[in-house]
């Protein structure tokens, strides 16, 4: 029997808009420490992983591990059906060919279930590596939403460059240049307005526009994002879920040709 | 001119 409760179902929610413009369908595996998911994008760019743990549940029972195959798409139609302010708990039967979302309001009063049918996905897992990155960069995600929108307007790739200066996001095309610097703030009155660099060596790195628009779709999960960069190896873009876990994507770096 | 990378040439499948 595997069951959880969530009463800030809203975070489920996000989670949701947050994943499906980048995966068509992806396994949710759920062992007693809370729920996984880790998939790549269909063209092998980027991954995504995805961990909520059991404490941050209300309630989490999960007598055997299970992986829980599920069209996405499906899935967020279904959490669309919640209110922002509903309780969700999912739950499913050892070795259940189905799913069950309910949905309740906070006064009990209405109470909704859509029941899913699974998928048998045959995921490939990859390990990722321990990684001491040459560069974080903490910075409001509605900022950094900002930036990716505007720099992809000039061409398909942003330049991010790190130095103990700042951070440079630069975007070339046909209609000309564009460049967006952030200094590291030295005060603000609420900690998620702030910028902060922990750098180890400066660092530049070219990405995709696309892909950093469909991270961004994370945006209403924190108040925060952190960029962690090392030459020549994946950028991580990490949100955190509230206090129970977070959305973390890799995107592979453009390279010489 | 730079070519996109893919995530399987960072990390390994297991």
């Amino acid at each position: 029997m595997f069951e959880a409760r969530l009463v800030q179902g809203n975070l489920l929610k996000k989670v949701l808009e947050s994943l499906k413009d980048l995966l068509t369908e992806a396994s949710w595996d759920c062992a007693d420490t809370g729920i996984q998911l880790q998939a790549m994008d269909n063209s092998h760019v980027s991954l995504v992983s995805v961990q909520l743990r059991a404490d941050g549940f209300d309630k989490f029972r999960c007598d055997r591990q299970l992986s829980m195959g599920m069209n996405l798409t499906s899935m967020s139609k279904i959490l669309r059906c919640a209110a922002n302010d509903d309780i969700i708990t999912i739950k499913a039967q050892d070795q259940a060919d189905n799913v069950t979302f309910v949905f309740e309001s906070p006064n009990q009063e209405k109470v909704a279930d859509y029941e899913m049918k699974l998928m048998n996905l045959d995921q490939e897992h990859l390990g990722i590596p321990e990684t001491d990155y040459a560069a974080v960069i903490k910075l409001p995600a509605a900022e950094f939403q900002r930036i990716i929108k505007d720099l992809s307007q000039f061409g398909e790739s942003v330049v991010i460059s790190c130095t103990k200066e700042g951070v440079k996001f630069s975007a070339a095309g046909d209609i000309g240049v564009g460049n967006i610097k952030l200094a590291q703030t030295a005060s603000v009155d609420k900690e998620e307005e702030a910028v902060t660099i922990e750098m180890q060596e400066p660092v530049t790195l070219t990405f995709a526009c696309r892909y950093l628009n469909m991270f961004t779709k994370a945006t209403c999960l924190a108040p925060q994002v952190t960029l962690s960069m090392s030459p020549e190896v994946p950028l991580v873009v990490e949100y955190k879920i509230g206090d129970m876990g977070h959305v973390r994507y890799y995107l592979a770096p453009k390279i010489e040709d | 001119s730079r070519g996109q990378g893919v995530i399987l040439q960072y990390f390994a499948s297991h």
